[in-house]
Parts: structure tokens; sequence; C-alpha cells
């Protein structure tokens, strides 16, 4: 039975029988993409199984991959008007090699939004780390991804890498590193209550997760779509 | 033409019976969000040499059965899943990657002789 089992395992492309410690939060995009498969397979609607119409994307297989970075400069200096700086990391090594990747968004999690939390207006800055920039010494930003001024608190976030897919289809790299920093926009409502904006920042570093959807196709698996006459 | 068939050898007939597949059973639950379970059915049942062109059979499973009455050596078709249909699966890895994917064929929706 077992040895049954594990055949039919790495049918369904798993080296192994997972075993986690604790189901992560499932985001709501995921459930939605689910839900509406499994409501059209019992309504007998026929669907295109390499096709993502919520994400408008191409694609057989999608994964929600957790960030395993870490924060950096925990000793920063006050006076300077940096939130905080994380370095986010990703492990793509399970993506088969087979696999072309044609989305990658970056999630961010920015805590509950609640009347009582309004804060000051945030600066989010990222910016990729070239691979192996980050062995050995503390990563340094590279190449700016996006730079976004939101209200706090807001919520999500979210960043369309379609570069990052470009490159990781011809390089095919093993990880992906971000490098994040948040800043607290001055605003003269938060002078003299810098206590405050320090509260408003430990609170993010608490709340703050961030996770890398990748939708991938399987060429053997989904045949090209048809050329529009 | 009417086939002369008693009511308790129709039940025997090859046709599609119901199983749900629920992935407690199986320990599975334990890495699978979503579903808990599935109806995944499956096939059963007899395909006599008489009626095999009427039990949903394929063109070679009907040239199979001419050829069992001509030489028994030749085995009888038997009572397969004719049509099929997948499932999306939400899972967790051992990376706490989070993990929606399609699998074909994991749902019997015909059965008939092959």
């Amino acid at each position: 039975s077992h040895f049954q089992e594990h055949g039919f395992l790495q049918f369904l492309g798993l080296e192994k029988v997972p075993s986690p410690d604790r189901f992560l939060p499932v985001p709501r995009i995921l459930r939605t993409i689910f839900q509406d498969r499994e409501a059209a397979a019992a309504g007998g609607i026929p669907q295109d199984l390499c096709y993502v119409k919520e994400l408008r994307v191409r694609g057989n297989l999608l994964r929600l991959l957790p960030d395993q970075g870490f924060f950096l400069n925990s000793q920063k200096s006050s006076q300077d008007d940096s939130c905080l700086q994380k370095f986010l990391y990703f492990n793509l090594s399970d993506i088969k090699v087979k696999e072309q990747l044609t989305m990658a968004q970056l999630g961010l999690e920015l805590g509950p939004s609640s009347y009582y939390n309004l804060g000051p207006e945030l600066i989010v800055t990222l910016s990729v780390v070239e691979p192996g920039g980050w062995e050995g010494s503390d990563p340094k930003p590279g190449r700016m991804l996006a730079l976004h001024s939101v209200p706090w608190p807001q919520g999500a976030l979210h960043f369309n890498l379609q570069d990052v897919g470009k490159d990781w289809n011809s390089s095919r790299p093993k990880n992906l590193g971000f490098y994040l920093e948040i800043l607290a926009k001055d605003d003269s409502r938060y002078s003299g209550v810098k206590f405050q904006l320090e509260d408003a920042c430990a609170r993010l570093r608490h709340s703050l997760r961030a996770s890398l959807l990748v939708v991938t196709l399987n060429p053997e698996q989904c045949h090209p779509s048809r050329r529009r006459r | 033409a009417a086939i002369s068939v008693s009511q308790a050898s129709c039940k025997n007939l090859c046709h599609r019976h119901q199983l749900f597949i629920d992935f407690r059973d199986l320990g599975w639950h334990k890495w699978i969000i979503a579903p808990k379970g599935f109806m995944a059915n499956y096939c059963h049942g007899d395909c006599p040499s008489s009626l095999t062109m009427y039990l949903n059979s394929s063109n070679y499973a009907f040239l199979q059965t001419l050829m069992h009455t001509v030489d028994p050596a030749v085995p009888q078709a038997v009572c397969v899943p004719t049509k099929l249909s997948p499932i999306s699966m939400l899972y967790q890895d051992n990376n706490d990657n989070i993990i929606l994917r399609h699998y074909e064929d994991m749902i019997v929706d015909e059965c008939g002789c092959g």
C-alpha cells in the first residue's frame, strides 16, 4: 500500500508525502480560484485548465511561496525616517525545469486595517538583490523595481514582477532576493510624537508578511493557445 | 430491438458506482487543504459478449469480444472508465508552499466495456 501511495504521489508531482507542521492561511485569491473551479466542475462547465482567468495569465500550477528572509539594520539610528528594512528571500527550487513562469506577484501584508491604527503615510521601496548578493554580507539594494506611497494602514500591497519572470525563464535561478525598505513619511501631524511613529513601525515589523505568488505552465500538459486569425 | 435481459442480471452489467474518497481515510488530510474529499466513483460490472455493443463500448472492445467468442484465450472486454474529469487540489508542501493544481482523470464520469 505504501509503495502504491509513493507511486501515485510521484504521478501527482510530489517527491514524498508532505507533512507540514501547521496549515498556513490561504490567501483569498487562491481560495477564489479553487472555489470557482470547483463550482464549474460541479456544474459541468468546460474549463481551460491551462488558463487562470482570475489572473488573466496562462498557467496550470499556482504556488504561494513564503518569505524566508530577515530584517536588516535592527539597531538603526532613531534619527532617520526608515521604518524597516527587510531582505525578502524566496526559494524557487521546487519549480521544475519543464515549467515556464508566466506570472510572479509579490504580496505584502501590512497588517489589519483599523481606524484606530491610522498613522503616517508610508513609502515602500522594492529593489532587486542580485543572486549571491546576500552571501556573507548584508544584502544591498540593486535595481529598483517599485516605489509606492501608501496611506497607513493599507492591508495588502501587490507588486507584479514581470521582468523577474522573464529573467527567471532565461536564467532559472534557484532563489530570488529582494530588498524592501519602508519609510514613514515625515508629517507635521506627527512632529513631537516620535514615539507614536516608533510604535507604528514596531507594529508594522510584527505584522508584515510577504509571499510570492508564481504561476507556471508545463508545456507538456498545456498546448499552445490558438493564435487569433 | 428489445434485449431480453432479466432485471437481476442488469444490475451486474458494467456501470458506474459511487465512491467517495475521503482524504482523512488516506491520511492525506494532513497536507491537503481543500477539498476534504471528492466523489471519484468507479466502474464495475459484467461485459457479456451479447451486450458489448450496448454498453458504451469502444470499437476495439467489440472486436475483442468477437475474438473471444472465436478464441476463448483472448480475454473478454472489461468494465473501465470511458470518461474522466479533473479536480483541483489546494495543498501545502514541506517547504510551506501553498499549491493549487489541477489533476486530470480523477473523477469517473462514465463507464463502458473496453
